[in-house]
């Protein structure tokens, strides 16, 4: 009966029996580390975030990797085959991953990895609309709340300009964009509670 | 628990490639 880690930035779902709860950590942490590097490469590339205090360029970090992380990584959950492809390179079926112990974590998932893969966005908007879901002057532990919050009116400056320029007859582009900003912060409180719960019964 | 980025290492992995880019930079 022990947790797995269903997370497809692990190379597979399934656990070697003879490792230790730490060992499946420290597995899963060599798999999602270089992930983590590419979002705060990511991040530095974002112009103004470099201007950031050191301590809020970290707190948004701390707050956000997840959410870009997904954002970035919602093609691996592919709603029509229902499959979830993990870093190892094979898909496993949402079947198979609800039989190993997923449930509303992996729904809402795929939820909204549909939700943002239906809008259809180009590399570009994509990309902006990711910075937007890092510099969120509501992240708790800011410092300096109104340098990131000029960062981010910004940036959703940008972003709609962008999407209404790239889509001139789908004005509701850029509300469905926005409303996938409360839902990535659920999915982040789901993922929170998802570790906890390994944390507890490795 | 309440903090699950730091749980995670993250917050050491995000330092590290932070500061990386903090010794790069010119004098």
């Amino acid at each position: 009966n022990r947790m797995h880690l269903l997370c497809p930035m692990n190379t597979s779902p399934h656990v070697n029996p003879h490792k230790s709860g730490h060992g499946i950590w420290e597995e899963f942490s060599h798999s999602f580390t270089p992930a983590v590097r590419e979002v705060v490469e990511f991040a530095k590339r974002i112009p103004g975030f470099r201007d950031l205090s050191q301590h809020d360029q970290v707190s948004l970090l701390k707050a956000g990797t997840f959410e870009v992380l997904v954002v970035r990584f919602a093609s691996l959950f592919d709603v029509k085959d229902r499959t979830v492809k993990f870093l190892g390179g094979n898909k496993y079926s949402v079947e198979t991953l609800q039989a190993m112990g997923a449930g509303d974590f992996l729904t809402s998932m795929m939820d909204f990895s549909d939700k943002l893969m239906g809008l259809g966005l180009s590399e570009e908007e994509m990309s902006l609309f990711t910075a937007v879901v890092l510099i969120s002057a509501d992240r708790s532990g800011i410092e300096n709340v109104n340098s990131v919050e000029a960062l981010q009116e910004t940036l959703i400056r940008h972003l709609r300009g962008l999407i209404t320029k790239n889509h001139p007859n789908e004005s509701a582009i850029f509300t469905k964009l926005l409303l996938r900003l409360p839902d990535l912060r659920s999915l982040n409180n789901m993922h929170s509670e998802q570790l906890l719960a390994f944390k507890v019964h490795p | 628990f309440s903090d699950p980025a730091s749980n995670l290492g993250l917050e050491d992995i995000i330092r590290k490639a932070l500061m990386g880019n903090l010794e790069e930079r010119p004098e």
